[in-house]
């Protein structure tokens, strides 16, 4: 079973269109495993984005060298998960 | 405790097995109402089960209702128990509801993507598509909902089977498309076709693969809003209302489009919650509040259709 430990959900409240290329243009970077759980489409929505924690640094990097501010939703997904499935499996018993 | 008194928590998430299970239950329990249909089975072989809300007649103008294809978004089909089981609870005491029975057929798919929502269960939480291999690829699947013949292999869709929003080889590669493709097909008197997803709180309309407006986008538009003004009243959850690719992004292949080009005008997309704070991993105490709330929208659109008869 696949684990999401220290992945983190990061939220970018985008402002302009000039950030919604930069993010499009991260979309692309296969190598980084971004999970775009929601896609820079309009300064009307927020982007939320899985980062694995293989690639935190990168994805910080380039988005503090853009000057693109965001917040972390989710610390740890695993956790998250984890709670979950406790949660069911409770509920199953 | 659950099994002993045969109740079902609708407040908590459950595995493909619970929900097949509990579909029988719900269709014993209510047999002159609700009946459970094989529409086909996925490309893992799993059955793909509709419940069928009819009280006589034949191939009455029918609303479709799917939960699920994105098998990720949990909180869709935990929404579609609910709404249900709601559904088969309230026909005789709701007048509303029951009139709209009497005149018309429910149909509801609950599990759209039952190998992707087995595999979220067993292997990755995260995954999205289909389960079918891609020949040529070491990635498998397929978005289901860019595989509809609507502007497939369009923009906002993706050819690499790598990528989450994969359009497949073909329109309606996807047997669990196709499956769906051949009931509305057959059954050839839908006239409203609602496709629950999760997340971000928007109740959306055609098209996705074009942002020219469709021929009734005034009429979509104004029901959308009325639809999603019931919702808020429930818990002020907050939506937006438009179509596909005004609101989110031009995505090819969806299948309100499909089923917008088929002839079925009222044809909606749902996001249901959350505002982000967990994204895909809505926590099980929030299920039953977004059910509640979403029924409220789905029942003024399914009144309408039931009033607006074409």
């Amino acid at each position: 079973e696949r684990v999401f430990t220290g992945d983190k959900v990061i939220r970018v409240n985008v402002q302009t269109e000039q950030q919604i290329e930069l993010l499009q243009a991260l979309e692309t970077q296969q190598e980084w495993e971004l999970d775009f759980w929601l896609h820079p489409v309009s300064t009307e929505l927020p982007v939320d984005i899985r980062v694995p924690r293989s690639s935190l640094s990168y994805v910080t990097e380039y988005l503090n060298a853009n000057n693109i501010p965001y917040s972390v939703v989710i610390d740890n997904l695993q956790e998250l998960l984890d709670e979950e499935k406790a949660e069911m499996l409770e509920n199953q018993m | 405790k659950e099994r002993s008194t045969r109740s079902f928590n609708f407040g908590a998430y459950h595995r493909l097995e619970t929900i097949y299970s509990w579909m029988d239950t719900l269709v014993a329990q209510y047999p002159k109402l609700v009946t459970k249909q094989l529409i086909g089975r996925s490309y893992e072989n799993r059955p793909m089960y509709v419940l069928k809300f009819s009280t006589g007649g034949n191939k009455r103008p029918a609303i479709w209702i799917d939960t699920g294809i994105h098998s990720r978004e949990w909180v869709s089909q935990a929404t579609g128990v609910w709404t249900a089981n709601k559904i088969a609870t309230d026909y005789g005491t709701d007048a509303s509801l029951t009139s709209l029975l009497n005149t018309m057929d429910i149909y509801m798919l609950l599990l759209a993507n039952p190998d992707g929502y087995a595999y979220t269960h067993s292997n990755d939480r995260m995954w999205r598509k289909t389960r079918s291999v891609n020949s040529g690829s070491r990635c498998r699947g397929v978005d289901p909902n860019r595989n509809w013949d609507a502007g497939f292999g369009g923009p906002g869709a993706s050819r690499n089977p790598c990528s989450d929003s994969y359009h497949g080889p073909s329109a309606h590669s996807e047997i669990e498309v196709k499956n769906v493709v051949n009931l509305i097909k057959s059954h050839g008197n839908f006239k409203s076709f609602i496709s629950v997803h999760a997340y971000s709180q928007l109740l959306m309309y055609p098209y996705g693969y074009s942002c020219n407006s469709v021929p009734d986008q005034p009429e979509l538009d104004s029901v959308g809003r009325a639809a999603v003004q019931k919702l808020t009243s429930l818990h002020g959850t907050r939506y937006k209302v438009g179509s596909i690719c005004k609101i989110i992004y031009q995505a090819s292949g969806g299948s309100i489009d499909w089923s917008y080009n088929m002839g079925i005008k009222y044809s909606f997309a749902f996001e249901l919650r959350d505002t982000g704070r967990y994204g895909f991993i809505l926590p099980a105490n929030q299920i039953i509040p977004t059910a509640s709330e979403t029924w409220l929208a789905l029942k003024h659109i399914m009144e309408y259709v039931r009033d607006h008869p074409y």
